[in-house]
């Protein structure tokens, strides 16, 4: 049931 | 030369065992501030942050920076030799490619040490923003986990809705449909006991439950979870440490395709 968001999405990579 | 010594050593105990699942592989981070980790699942959906403030341990040495690749499989195999009341010592010299962990019984009368390799883990430092959120929960977290499981036995996904109301859990699945209602609750007698809802503006965000069921492994931790919810952020899932840190677990939420 729906797609799943990545981490990626909100927070960048340091 | 490091050297962690914490009396509640029961604590780093219930630490591995709500992070084990959830990550395989991770480095444990060394600083004059504290020993804290931050790692996310293999398919970067979720993510783990560790805090304890090395004003938290008995003795707090720490040379220089130290990042220390642990199995935490393996880890939490060893800390499960400790008995909940005894004193683990965390121990890893500069260069070495191992940690010992040390247990002490409370009257002194029984010592171990056992040693485990470190890894080389080439690991993915996100950078958390500090945020405000439009919702945040506080709740007891036997409670939390109680819904959660229950939940999971009817589907796969959570609806988490925030309202003046109170807080909302909600599932679907073939055999029907769920809502529990936690209404706010100050139980001043027993603060443990209390649901407090503290929202700037309604939100609702769907959440996968496999994660969350495994966020609930932290339960032992602490008798509060204090969840934070944001419609344009992963939902916060946070555990205080005793009085000197935190487990924080962040999930990237569903949505409709």
């Amino acid at each position: 049931a729906g797609a799943q968001l990545l981490l990626s999405r909100y927070f960048q990579l340091n | 030369m490091l050297e962690l010594r914490l009396v509640q050593g029961g604590l780093l105990k219930k630490v591995l065992e709500s992070l084990k699942d959830l990550v395989n592989d991770a480095n444990f981070d060394c600083s004059a501030s504290g020993f804290s980790l931050q790692a996310m699942d293999s398919s970067h959906v979720a993510l783990v942050a560790l805090l304890l403030r090395s004003e938290g341990f008995e003795h707090y040495r720490c040379d220089r920076n130290l990042s220390l690749g642990m199995n935490l499989n393996n880890m939490a195999k060893m800390l499960k030799c400790a008995a909940n009341d005894d004193i683990v010592t965390i121990k890893a010299d500069d260069a070495s490619d191992s940690v010992t962990f040390m247990f002490e019984s409370p009257n002194q009368d029984k010592i171990a040490d056992f040693e485990m390799k470190l890894m080389d883990i080439d690991s993915e430092h996100l950078g958390i923003p500090e945020a405000e959120f439009q919702a945040i929960v506080r709740m007891p977290s036997a409670e939390f986990a109680r819904i959660c499981k229950d939940l999971s036995t009817i589907g796969d996904t959570v609806v988490i809705s925030v309202t003046k109301e109170g807080v909302k859990f909600s599932t679907r699945g073939d055999i029907g449909t769920a809502n529990i209602v936690c209404r706010q609750n100050p139980s001043i007698d027993k603060p443990e006991e209390a649901t407090i809802i503290e929202m700037e503006e309604p939100v609702s965000l769907t959440f996968a439950l496999r994660y969350m069921n495994s966020f609930t492994k932290a339960t032992p931790l602490a008798n509060q979870v204090t969840i934070s919810l944001s419609a344009d952020l992963p939902v916060v899932v946070e555990y205080r440490v005793a009085e000197m840190g935190y487990i924080r677990f962040y999930l990237a939420p569903k949505i409709e395709e």
